[in-house]
């Protein structure tokens, strides 16, 4: 594994301990996206269908396992803690999943590899990550009041996949010359979609100001 | 190949 793999996935990892920290912590979990969280138990459920069929490594089964976990363990307390679930911003995270879900599974259907079950649940999972932030970002928008935890778990997330970008351009020219299309494009338009709030959290951090986005 | 790609990423 190359350092800008292993730099992204532990970069995937801290935002999602820094969402919990901030869950449990603060017993709040407002400025959150539940249709975003939603949609990352769906991305997942539906990427690592796989995890017991077949095995790579244990590092890879055990990221497996704590991704799914933890994303439906942070919907559980956004719907069902009877504390958390009173912080949610409900009115303002309006997003429609169906607005999200169908058209990817759609391309996904027509866009694959390969016609199997695996393959285009694969290939739909990547597809539904690239734009799985939008509703969290529509969110932040409306927000007046971002705190830190928040917005740095939203650039911690974003971080992640640009990381992968690197990891794949090394892969390309160290391990084998293949073009491989659906990841590296969802996996730029994904980060790309963050390129606004990459912007505005950076100049907050370097002026010391609270982050607002503008709406 | 392809397969590897897949079953060692994320």
């Amino acid at each position: 594994m190359n350092a800008f793999r292993l730099a992204g996935d532990m970069t995937h990892l801290l935002s999602i301990i820094l969402l919990l920290l901030k869950i449990r912590a603060t017993k709040s979990c407002a400025g959150i996206s539940l249709k975003t969280q939603e949609l990352y138990v769906i991305v997942f459920m539906s990427r690592y269908l796989d995890l017991f069929r077949t095995y790579y490594s244990l590092y890879n089964s055990l990221m497996k396992i704590i991704f799914l976990g933890t994303s439906m363990c942070i919907v559980w307390y956004m719907r069902s803690h009877k504390v958390v679930r009173q912080t949610y911003n409900n009115d303002e995270d309006t997003f429609r999943h169906f607005f999200l879900v169908l058209p990817c599974f759609v391309l996904a259907l027509l866009v694959h590899r390969n016609f199997t079950f695996i393959e285009i649940l694969w290939t739909f999972s990547l597809y539904l990550e690239s734009v799985a932030i939008l509703p969290q970002l529509v969110l932040l928008q409306k927000s007046s009041n971002i705190d830190n935890l928040t917005g740095t778990y939203v650039f911690l997330l974003g971080a992640y996949r640009g990381l992968y970008l690197f990891n794949w351009v090394y892969r390309f020219f160290t391990e084998n010359h293949r073009v491989r299309w659906i990841p590296w494009l969802s996996g730029l338009i994904q980060t790309a979609i963050y390129t606004d709030f990459f912007y505005y959290y950076i100049r907050s951090w370097k002026n010391r100001e609270k982050l607002k986005l503008p709406a | 190949s392809h397969d590897k790609f897949k079953k060692d990423e994320l």
